[in-house]
């Protein structure tokens, strides 16, 4: 994979592809 | 012990990624989707948004405002509300 | 990155597409890649932009700018030009 390639682990076993400007979405930085 | 809270991808590059896997799906690309996931190696599980998920959402507003910029009105379709925004 | 003349992608879905095959090359998933050209019965051959390609580049500014709201700066990571931009 090249550089531009997403991190292979995001932080948690379960994603939810939320709509960022939900209210509840919250954004865990790395 | 209960699978941690399910999140979203939180940062810039995981989460585009997430939105094409959604987007992929959405749009009836399965065996794609699944090769991304394995290409990218994420053994995750995915919560999936309402179709048609967030990248498309999201494109739809910004290619509207791209075509209804002033000097491409004319030449693209554009809605009056993107429009009104740039002429604001 | 400024994009591409809207005429390149002809409309907004097929531009998607067509940005979402880019984006696929360019992180290095080709076998998404291919599969999805396939799955959505792409014949037209493709100029790629250079790398990472627009979809990457334009979700780069709007990530950058989503962080650097007032209700979200403190949570997440964000450029003092997005900051500032915010601001303005």
């Amino acid at each position: 994979l090249s550089e531009y390639a997403p991190p292979p682990n995001p932080n948690s076993d379960h994603l939810v592809a939320a709509n960022p400007f939900d209210d509840n979405y919250n954004t865990i930085s790395y | 012990t209960s699978p941690p809270p399910a999140s979203n991808a939180g940062n810039g590059q995981a989460g585009l990624a997430l939105y094409v896997y959604e987007y992929l799906l959405h749009i009836g690309a399965q065996k794609s989707a699944q090769t991304f996931l394995s290409e990218i190696r994420w053994e995750k599980n995915i919560t999936l948004g309402e179709p048609p998920g967030f990248l498309h959402s999201w494109w739809c507003v910004f290619w509207d405002l791209y075509c209804a910029a002033p000097d491409r009105r004319e030449a693209c379709e554009h809605s009056s509300e993107a429009k009104a925004f740039q002429d604001y």
